[in-house]
């Protein structure tokens, strides 16, 4: 057998997350079109210190380079060492401006939360109360999201946005708080779920609490089960990300920076709202 | 034959603990008679290093090839760390050795992993 | 005969993976659909849990003493989550999901400390 | 062969110092006599962590009892688990008074340090600057070494201790903290060790500056290494502790508390001054 020319690393939020499996099959696509191999390896759940543990045992293999969720800042330094030791990053999907990393490929997050906002609020006429499960409360991409939302909807003076809590980007957590949010907040008459599985679990406390009819969701992400749930009309809308491109555009970049070739720093893969008619 | 492969990477694994002790002792110790136990551990382990090919295969060369450069990056940070402990540069030694130790658990963890490879096929 | 001796512990790391993760699964998706496995997977542990006595001897009886009461307790933790997860107290299941997992790491390294003693003997 | 009746664990503050070795010797000749196996485990250096991590595996493995260092008040959650769990936890050389332990076999460490408060302003004519060297900060038998330290030495208005620093129960780090003191207070006269590796360190430091004759030195336990100091005059004096005794009684109480018997909870065992007119 014959080796590819480069070994890169892809190290995901949640290597189990269906979300970050779309980016894994484009990073596998581009690699065997470029003659590389890419591993996808990090922690099964999205646990922060798994994920700097992932990155240091790379640095440690001396991989000819790394794609990365940038996710908050505690993830600077080891970027930084990556680089420090000639192992070039680039982060998908969640930036590390403040990093030393070499390019970005993903969503303008703040950009795609604007556009959920002003779709949220023409859906609603200008009125609602809104509940909002976020993936977490620390990851950049998550709050660029809800600020952009925010910003949208500040002018409708009869959106209320009444909670916003983290799922840990998990179905089962995001059902959880969406839960509490109802009995908190019996009135709530729309939800917006800010990472791939939030959409999904939001859906299953509205159904199963029978209000279903009456309350709003809009989601994120194209999962084949979001997309199942938007054809049935539990969830209305979804904003559209590209993981796929992601993983492909990514590993393209690194193949190019390993290369040795300037590349350009930032590229975005816009986001856009789906709904039924779409489908 | 595959016992053969076993015993290979479990004395790398065991060598790789080995350097780290060794290391630690010279530390300690301060003497030359601790720093020559320390550079015969470092080649013992290049030395079952170089015979990483035995167990390559189309299916575990990425995890080898992570493996192989680990147990360099390994020894490269031992050398800094006996380094700027000879400069009585106590800071930065304490702090390679740490990372020194990171590595060498990551080796184990690797380790566990061809193991349970060569055990699966 | 020593490999025979190596899949059994190799078995029972891969056997305790596997039943925390169809555990995780039956967690995330909530359907007897998923339960099934999970308990058919503490089955298949249990059965390897029982052939310990074959690789047992006078040097390493207290580790294997300590593997076998882990897997046990391995096993106890993660009724105690599927209970727990089944009356819907979320609380209390996370915190023993993780004890769980903690466990299972134990039962990783005491594999791996088991398999360097067949190796070295 | 036959397995022995009782399975217990002892867990040092660290595996490799030789001050813990004996206290694993006295335990293990016990155990012998009692028909028990004593597995001696935990930190190869001092880290609590790794301390709490290997607690909790002696937990899971269900071993017939435990064993440890009471090191600081992050262990009282974890001895208490494994009482929880019907697992008798007996404490040896640093008690923790607030946990559920049954018993405690050591020094009574304020006791000890007052002993050394006394010894070292009588052989200074009750003036000195004194600097201390301390294996850590947080354990809470340093601690109370050093309080009975300073209660024993405080009516003595020419008596000053100039610095309090910790070693990390480590020779190499004892040293480097005694030059630093040096560097800061030329005009030291005394030196306190309050954990059995400080004296051998202290010592390095003062014969390297060639300050043996005008300096006193006062260390803790009967290392050989120690003992040899004291022969040679560089070490004046060490407050002897009977780490062996440790280990075989701390063991004969596990094996009465096995066989469902009450025992004595507090156990000290004395601690008194050795001079090079002792050996
Ligand atoms: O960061 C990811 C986000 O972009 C997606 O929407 O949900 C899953 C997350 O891990
Ligand atoms: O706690 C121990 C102490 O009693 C001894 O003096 O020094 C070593 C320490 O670990």
């Amino acid at each position: 057998f014959t080796k590819p020319q480069y070994h890169f690393v892809l190290i995901p939020e949640e290597m189990d997350n269906p979300y970050w499996q779309m980016i894994e099959q484009g990073a596998k696509e581009a690699a065997t079109k470029y003659d590389a191999a890419v591993e996808y390896t990090g922690p099964e759940q999205t646990d922060m210190d798994q994920h700097i543990k992932v990155m240091e045992m790379a640095i440690a293999s001396k991989a000819d380079g790394i794609l990365t969720q940038g996710l908050t800042e505690e993830m600077i330094p080891v970027i930084n060492e990556a680089i420090q030791q000639g192992i070039p990053v680039v982060t998908l999907d969640t930036d590390a401006t403040d990093s030393r990393r070499l390019a970005y490929v993903g969503t303008d997050n703040y950009a795609a939360g604007f556009l959920a906002g002003q779709t949220l609020a023409k859906a609603t006429n200008g009125s609602a109360k809104v509940g909002i499960i976020t993936g977490s409360l620390q990851s950049t991409s998550q709050q660029e999201r809800v600020n952009g939302f925010r910003d949208a909807v500040k002018q409708n003076t009869e959106i209320e946005i009444v909670a916003v809590e983290p799922s840990n980007i998990s179905r089962v957590q995001a059902a959880d708080k969406t839960y509490q949010i109802f009995t908190k907040y019996p009135d709530v008459t729309a939800f917006f779920g800010t990472s791939a599985l939030d959409g999904p679990g939001i859906s299953a406390t509205v159904q199963s609490l029978g209000r279903t009819k009456d309350v709003y969701i809009l989601a994120f992400d194209t999962l084949p089960e979001t997309l199942k749930l938007i054809k049935q009309g539990t969830i209305d809308a979804t904003v559209a990300q590209q993981p796929y491109e992601m993983g492909y555009k990514g590993l393209e970049l690194m193949v190019d920076i390993a290369n040795g070739e300037n590349v350009q720093e930032i590229n975005y893969l816009e986001a856009q709202i789906v709904r039924s008619s779409d489908l | 034959r595959i016992l053969n492969r076993l015993y290979l990477l479990n004395e790398i694994s065991q060598k790789t603990d080995d350097v780290y002790d060794r290391l630690n002792a010279y530390l300690v110790e301060q003497t030359p008679e601790y720093y020559q136990p320390y550079l015969d551990a470092r080649l013992a382990l290049k030395e079952q290093q170089s015979r990483l090919r035995m167990i390559e295969n189309k299916d575990n060369y990425l995890t080898i090839e992570n493996y192989d450069n680990m147990i360099t990056s390994f020894l490269e940070k031992g050398a800094i760390v006996s380094g700027a402990f000879q400069e009585g540069k106590i800071n930065q030694y304490a702090t390679h050795l740490s990372q020194a130790e990171n590595i060498a658990q990551f080796i184990r963890e690797t380790t566990l992993e061809l193991l349970n490879e060569e055990l699966t096929r």
